[in-house]
Parts: C-alpha cells; sequence; structure tokens
C-alpha cells in the first residue's frame, strides 16, 4: 500500500 | 473527528488546502490558516486538520478541483452565515 501510494501525483495546493 | 462550524466573520474563509482523490493525500488536509479570514478568526481549525465533510458533504473520493468547489461555494451561499466542517488530525485514508 505504501509503495503504491508514493507513485500517486502530489495535489496542487488551492487557497479558499 | 472533531465538528468545527467557522462564521463568516470576514471577506475570506482564509484556508489553503492540498490533497484530494487520485493524490498523495487522498483527503483535503489544510495547509495554511490566514490571519484575518473567517477561518482564524474561528480559532478551532488547525494546519495538518484533514476534512472529512463540509455541510454534511462527503470529501471522500473528491478530486482537489471539486473539494475546492464544494468548500468555496459553502463560503459564497448567502443561505447559511457559517460553513461546518468535520475534521480530524488523522490522515484517515479512504
Amino acid at each position: 500500500v505504501r509503495e503504491k501510494r508514493l507513485t500517486l501525483p502530489p495535489s496542487e495546493i488551492t487557497m479558499l | 473527528s472533531t465538528l468545527v462550524r467557522v462564521a463568516k466573520s470576514a471577506g475570506t474563509l482564509g484556508i489553503a488546502i492540498e490533497g484530494g482523490a487520485n493524490t498523495r493525500q487522498p483527503l483535503p488536509r489544510i495547509v495554511t490558516i490566514q490571519r484575518g479570514g473567517s477561518a482564524h478568526n474561528c480559532g478551532q481549525l488547525k494546519v495538518g486538520q484533514v476534512i472529512l465533510e463540509v455541510n454534511g458533504v462527503s470529501m471522500r473520493g473528491r478530486e482537489h478541483r471539486d473539494a475546492a468547489r464544494i468548500i468555496a461555494e459553502a463560503f459564497k451561499t448567502k443561505e447559511r452565515d457559517h460553513v461546518d466542517f468535520l475534521v480530524t488530525e488523522f490522515n484517515v485514508a479512504l
């Protein structure tokens, strides 16, 4: 599970 | 988890979020709280908290832009003078 999550892209950040 | 009611006490909500479905951070997480914004004035939201629900709407499975849109609309609507956040300190998966 850990390895799989590391392959996911980082998220953008949105200011609200 | 904790329910936090943020009164619309300023013209902006004043939080930055990261994360959403299909990213390393599957639920939106608060990364910044701006001084002078409604969230800062409320005093109960904190950097690092993960947002589970907004006005009872689940953030689960929502991509970043969808989660951001729901939060923005919750702040913008004149139907309520507050936004309810269900948050947790823990980075729950799925």
